[in-house]
């Protein structure tokens, strides 16, 4: 089974069209096998990324090398699917 | 393994299994109002069943509804059920959900993909795409809401299997689209067109992202945007989705709905969450079956 351990989802409030395009990079960067729950679309509306733990470092450097401001929503992805899992297994019993 | 559908618990996610169990129970116990069609079968093999909920007649106006096309945007299947059991429990009782199974009738899709909802539960809780295999890619699955025959392969899509919105090899290349794409065709009679996805608590209207091109935009929007108020409209740039294919092929009235499932949780929604996103959910559904059905066209 797949975890997710140590990745994170981050929140972006896009600025400009500029960083659009600086994230709109990003969704083509398959490399860092980011997950994008929100994409980049307009300056109105936020992007959603969900992070792998092993491409954290990566993508916060690119995006304050960029200057672009982001918050970290879920911190450790594995913590909630662990809750989530524990929920379940109390309402089968 | 559950008695009846008064024992079930609308307020827990719950796996494909005991989804497609509660169904024959929702039919048992309403046998004049509920049937369960079998569509076909997924790509690894798995039956595809839809409800229809009628009173009688022969292909009625009817309208569509699908959950979960997306597998990991686990709130929509969850409110697909408590949606079926509604229908169920309020025809009878509810006037105006009566007077419209009266006149037309309901098809409910609460496994729109159904592999990718069992690989969510056992192997990869992210999981969103299909599963179906990609010739010389070691990537598998095609993102469902980019492979209907509108648009095909456009913005928004990727043409790389390894991507999250990869938009397959060719429209209705996946079964369990092509499978709804059968049916719907077949019927011929469908008003009314609703796919229901998780994360954004919106309400889309056809080709959103080309604002304004599609003939009956004015409509679509305005007549709903002022009773459907914790919704809004967005432009979503996403070819292939399976509204801008409803609408092509003469559905007026087709929408996306994203269910809340936003905020600190994403895809993670608590279950206590079910119940009321539902519940909200349900008032806007049924102002548009009513808007469908004092509408024809």
């Amino acid at each position: 089974e797949r975890v997710f351990i140590g990745d994170q989802v981050i929140r972006v409030n896009v600025q400009s069209e500029e960083q659009i395009q600086l994230l709109q990079a990003l969704e083509n960067q398959q490399e860092w096998e980011l997950d994008f729950w929100l994409h980049p679309v307009s300056t109105e509306l936020p992007v959603d990324i969900r992070v792998p733990h092993s491409s954290v470092s990566s993508v916060t450097e690119y995006l304050i090398a960029h200057n672009i401001h982001y918050s970290v929503i879920i911190n450790n992805l594995q913590e909630l699917l662990d809750e989530e899992k524990a929920e379940m297994e109390e309402n089968q019993m | 393994n559950e008695f009846s559908t008064r024992s079930f618990n609308f307020g827990a996610y719950h796996r494909l299994e005991t989804i497609y169990s509660w169904m024959d129970t929702l039919v048992a116990q309403y046998p004049k109002l509920v049937t369960k069609q079998d569509i076909g079968r997924s790509y690894e093999n798995r039956p595809m069943y839809v409800l229809k909920f009628s009173t009688g007649g022969n292909k009625r106006p009817a309208i569509w509804i699908d959950t979960g096309i997306h597998s990991r945007e686990w709130v929509s299947q969850a409110t697909g059920v408590w949606t079926a059991n509604k229908i169920a429990t309020d025809y009878g009782t509810d006037a105006s959900l009566t007077s419209l199974l009266n006149t037309m009738d309901i098809y409910m899709l609460l496994l729109a993909n159904p592999d990718g909802y069992a690989y969510t539960h056992s192997n990869d809780r992210m999981w969103r795409k299909t599963r179906s295999k990609n010739p010389g890619s070691v990537c598998i699955g095609v993102d469902p809401n980019r492979n209907w025959d509108a648009g095909f392969g456009g913005p928004g899509a990727s043409n790389n299997p390894c991507s999250e919105s990869y938009h397959g090899p060719s429209a209705h290349s996946e079964i369990e689209v092509k499978n709804v794409v059968n049916l719907i065709e077949s019927h011929g009679n469908f008003k009314s067109f609703i796919s229901v996805h998780a994360y954004s608590q919106l309400l889309m209207y056809p080709y959103g992202y080309s604002c304004g091109s599609v003939p009956h935009q004015p409509e679509l929007v305005r007549k709903e945007k002022h009773t459907v108020e914790s919704h809004l409209f967005l432009s979503d740039p996403a070819s292939g989705g399976s509204i801008d294919w409803s609408y092509n092929l003469g559905i007026k009235y087709s929408f996306a709905f994203e269910l809340r499932d936003t905020g600190r949780y994403g895809f993670i929604l608590p279950a206590n969450q079910i119940i009321p996103t539902a519940t909200e959910t349900w008032l806007a559904l049924k102002h548009i079956m009513e808007y469908v059905r004092d509408h024809p066209y």
